[in-house]
């Protein structure tokens, strides 16, 4: 799994939020 | 040897030894990503942070959210129980979490908690105090720092002017509540530290 503060995502999950992807939230 | 997860944002400390540790982390990432998605949310709705550039949202978010996140999930550490409730419900006691190797970082936890609980905050106060927070984040790789620093002198000027409305017998809770702010950023120090010592297999 490698370095997991990296690994969570974090700024991927900000940015998708932050532009209110419709899809991403549905999962 | 067994492992643990300090972290109570996941259902429970123990590892199901059935489960693979990819389970193990979509399981935390199922709590997770949630909760970032409403500190994202409730970004948005602070007047003034959505007419930062948005590379300025995204970083003020990456080295807020954590900060915010321990202001939310205070309440899971019960300094007078000395206990820790995980998402799962269940309560353990600091004796069961330290038995489980939990860290020093479990004391400044409460030692947070119990200060914060101690100023009974109400629930706008406690929003308005949660978004100086998040702007009061590390500042590096921000482009505009003069935006943002306007807009945390805008919130701190509300949340004092909320403050000394509601408890104007309490002149030292606003500057209680201000030097919350160095204390989580050690948190936040101490936690980042747990987290690249974490592996998971």
């Amino acid at each position: 799994f490698g370095d997991p503060a990296s690994n969570l995502g974090l700024e991927d999950i900000i940015r998708k939020a932050l532009m209110g992807n419709l899809e991403e939230r549905q999962e | 040897r067994r492992m643990y997860l300090g972290c109570p944002m996941n259902t429970a400390p123990n590892i199901d030894s059935q489960k693979s540790g990819h389970e193990v982390w979509d399981e935390f990432m199922h709590s997770f990503t949630p909760a970032v998605r409403e500190v994202v949310e409730f970004a948005k709705k602070i007047p003034g942070f959505r007419d930062l550039s948005q590379h300025d949202q995204v970083n003020l978010l990456k080295a807020g959210t954590f900060e915010v996140l321990v202001v939310r999930f205070a309440s899971l550490f019960d300094a007078k129980e000395r206990t820790v409730t995980f998402l799962g419900g269940k309560k353990y006691s600091v004796d069961t979490l330290r038995s489980m190797g939990a860290s020093e970082f479990l004391n400044s936890m409460f030692d947070f908690s119990e200060k914060l609980t101690n100023l009974g905050l109400s629930e706008e106060e406690m929003s308005l105090f949660t978004a100086v927070v998040l702007v009061s984040a590390d500042r590096s790789g921000i482009e505009n720092v003069n935006s943002v620093e306007a807009l945390q002198d805008t919130l701190i000027c509300a949340l004092r002017n909320l403050i000394t409305k509601n408890h104007p017998n309490e002149l030292a809770t606003f500057t209680k509540l201000l030097l919350k702010l160095p204390d989580l950023r050690s948190l936040n120090n101490m936690h980042s530290e747990q987290l690249l010592a974490f592996k998971i297999h």
